[in-house]
């Protein structure tokens, strides 16, 4: 509804006093002196009287800003630092405004009304943003939100007791906000949305000051939009300028988890892998190269290097994700349940093929995640049927049983563009030492000796070459397999025809053998 | 082969954590510690 | 074997939108507070002058091997930012000693003359960062209270 005449006067006016107090020598360590007075000034014009003008002071103030800076980014004469110091000048008084009002709502011990508030302002600035983006379209700018959210972050994550007391609901707050303007929703603002997620007070936050890694589960799916919003680009390998951009500042930031929060992102792999095009293969591998800290990975080109006798090997990797629940229809997890156990119905496997289905149209026939869930939990319903027999996973003891029947049957039933997810869902668990690494090591191992044609034995080389040629890192789990495929003579893999098809293929093999070995 | 990934401006091999002089994922250099807001002693605001 | 996968209308919207922003990226300076002094106005410089920082650049030890003049420099012209706090902790190893009543730095200059639970007195040097140099000042009353 419109605001009430004079409200938009009385708040530039407003504004323009907080302004000037803030920036005044007589405002007070952290702007409080100034603050105190401002406040009386707002109840003096009836500004915190009802929920309603709050709200509406906000959005108005909001605008305002954005205006402002508009105004200055449209002026070509100064710099750009010029520029920003005049946007700064008003945005940074508004944050400290907000942050003021949030610390200050409420009696000090109440949580719900500072976080009330927050979740107001935030919720505002993101919609001014949305319909900004839309309005202006190619035209919009991120400055002004990008610097307000930033700013107020920062000013919220003081060490102050009253902010540490309700931290938790702060980083929920941004972070709902963050989803709600994530890039597939305001695309002109994903380059300033990344480079909030990946600011080092939020990282730090959110992945190493919360406790109990509480912070975790909400960054994960921070990185999951960001994902998607990335993926139909990298799934066709031709990146513009600007997209490319984008993806190597999402390499940094991988980068940056994987040197210090390993941790997180073996944690969450399962989730990522979901998300991450096949073919893009060099972000996945930077994804399951993560190990935990404290572990000790043995050099993958030992010679005679026993995996089955590391004691890493019995232990099950660490999945916060409930892939159970992927697999869809429930029908079709009874099914599965009952084949597993039983081997019944045995119309089955010959039925597998259209569960996963999805479409006819090339390149989108299946449901990566079903075909994903579908592999992780028939390789840990196996790991638990070997161990239940006080075995542990090897050639010999994951063979003949209803699990290797289905991964038998995929890998002979599926076309080529199945059969290319299915294997990547495979080698997407060839992590560091774990249960998981191993039992799909030999699985692999096992399909490709166990093949009834040579396609399905080229289509296992390609998953893993295609893997290997990119630059580093390399999962640990990936070159142990692959190093066992080429040297173990029971797979005979020098002898195959596809290994010698073209001068260069055989040359390339060489040279990945060689420092492989 | 994808992007060298040691050439992105980050000290892989660094011994200290990476994200709290993480300058911004278009930057290939880290934060000099004049970049980087500290909550000094109020003390120390002298301007 | 997954061939291509064309991009429908709202992909090309996105990248519509990420082509425009890319010409105005966010600049780290835009994540952080003003500078009032030294902000970041990167200019071109020789190509063979270093670009980095040296390596170390951020820990204690490098501070602490910095002159005190410069260490005054940072203190004063960087505040707010850990160089600060850096530049702070180097000049304690150096025995200077922040005075809050002046927010300035203090050296003893000679055994102090007379030593009570409240303060010193004595001759001291101490830094002017308004006129921005060293000075001795005899028979000053040092008092903790306003020790830092």
């Amino acid at each position: 509804f419109d605001d009430p005449p004079g409200l938009h006067e009385k708040t530039e006016f407003l504004l323009r006093e907080w302004v000037n107090m803030y920036h005044s020598p007589a405002a007070g360590r952290d702007s409080t002196k100034a603050f105190s007075m401002f406040v009386g000034q707002m109840h003096q014009q009836g500004i915190l009287k009802t929920d309603d003008l709050i709200t509406r002071f906000f959005r108005l103030s909001t605008e305002m800003c954005v205006d402002l800076c508009y105004r200055a980014l449209n002026e070509q004469t100064h710099s750009p630092t010029l520029i920003r110091a005049k946007c700064f000048h008003t945005l940074d008084a508004f944050v400290r405004l907000i942050s003021l009002l949030v610390k200050h709502s409420g009696d000090s011990t109440n949580s719900v009304t500072k976080i009330n508030l927050l979740n107001k302002v935030l919720g505002i600035v993101a919609g001014v943003l949305l319909q900004d983006h839309e309005v202006r379209n190619t035209e919009f700018q991120q400055l002004p939100y990008h610097r307000i959210f930033i700013m107020l972050f920062i000013e919220l994550n003081a060490p102050e007791q009253v902010l540490d007391g309700i931290n938790f609901q702060i980083l929920t707050a941004f972070c709902n906000t963050f989803h709600i303007l994530r890039p597939r929703k305001a695309p002109g603002f994903a380059y300033a949305w990344l480079e909030l997620i990946s600011h080092r007070v939020f990282i730090g936050r959110m992945l190493a000051i919360t406790p109990q890694q509480r912070g975790w589960g909400m960054y994960a799916q921070l990185l999951i939009d960001l994902i998607k919003f990335l993926s139909p680009f990298l799934r066709n390998a031709d990146l513009t300028k600007a997209a490319q951009l984008l993806y190597k500042g999402t390499l940094r930031v991988l980068l940056v988890l994987l040197h210090d929060f390993p941790e997180f992102l073996c944690d969450y792999h399962y989730l990522f892998c979901d998300v991450i095009p096949p073919n893009c293969i060099q972000m996945r591998n930077l994804i399951l190269s993560a190990f935990p800290r404290n572990m000790r990975l043995p050099d993958p080109f030992t010679p005679n290097l026993k995996v089955d006798m590391l004691s890493d090997i019995t232990h099950p990797p660490r999945i916060v994700t409930n892939f159970t629940n992927m697999i869809q229809p429930a029908s079709f997890k009874k099914d599965l349940d009952s084949y597993l156990k039983s081997r019944a119905p045995v119309t089955f496997l010959s039925d597998l093929r259209s569960n996963l289905q999805v479409s006819n149209e090339p390149g989108t026939r299946y449901s990566i995640p079903l075909i994903n869930a579908l592999v992780l939990y028939v390789g840990t319903q196996a790991i638990t049927y070997i161990h239940s027999k006080g075995q542990t996973p090897s050639m010999s003891t994951i063979a003949h049983s209803s699990h290797m029947d289905i991964f038998q049957n995929l890998a002979v039933d599926l076309d080529t563009e199945g059969r290319y997810l299915f294997l990547n869902a495979i080698a997407n668990q060839l992590r560091y030492p774990n249960s998981h690494t191993h039992y799909f090591s030999c699985t692999l191992l096992y399909l490709f000796a166990e093949a009834n044609t040579e396609a399905i034995q080229e289509q296992i080389t390609r998953v893993l070459l295609e893997r290997l040629i990119v630059n580093r890192p390399h999962p640990w789990g990936l070159l142990i397999t692959f190093i066992e495929l080429i040297k173990n003579p029971s797979f005979n893999f020098w002898n195959h025809e596809f290994v010698h098809c073209a001068p260069e293929i055989h040359k390339l093999f060489e040279s990945v053998a060689r420092s492989c070995t | 082969p994808g992007i060298d990934l040691t050439t992105l401006g980050l000290n892989l091999n660094s011994p200290e954590n990476l994200y709290s002089t993480f300058q911004s994922p278009w930057a290939d250099s880290p934060c000099r510690p004049q970049d980087i807001d500290f909550h000094v002693h109020s003390e120390y605001l002298t301007n | 074997p997954l061939g291509r996968q064309p991009l429908n209308k709202e992909h090309l919207y996105h990248l519509a939108m990420l082509d425009s922003s890319y010409h105005h990226l966010p600049h780290p300076s835009d994540s952080e507070r003003l500078r009032h002094y030294l902000p970041r106005n990167p200019c071109p410089t020789a190509a063979y002058y270093p670009q980095l920082a040296p390596p170390g650049a951020d820990t204690l030890d490098f501070f602490q091997r910095l002159s005190t003049e410069t260490l005054f420099f940072i203190f004063y012209y960087m505040e707010g930012t850990k160089a600060q706090y850096l530049a702070a902790k180097a000049l304690k190893k150096q025995s200077w000693r922040f005075h809050t009543k002046y927010m300035m730095w203090f050296q003893r200059h000679e055994e102090p003359k007379k030593i009570t639970e409240e303060y010193e007195q004595g001759t001291y040097i101490y830094f002017d960062y308004e006129k921005w140099g060293q000075r001795k000042k005899e028979g000053f009353t040092f008092e903790y209270r306003f020790l830092e």
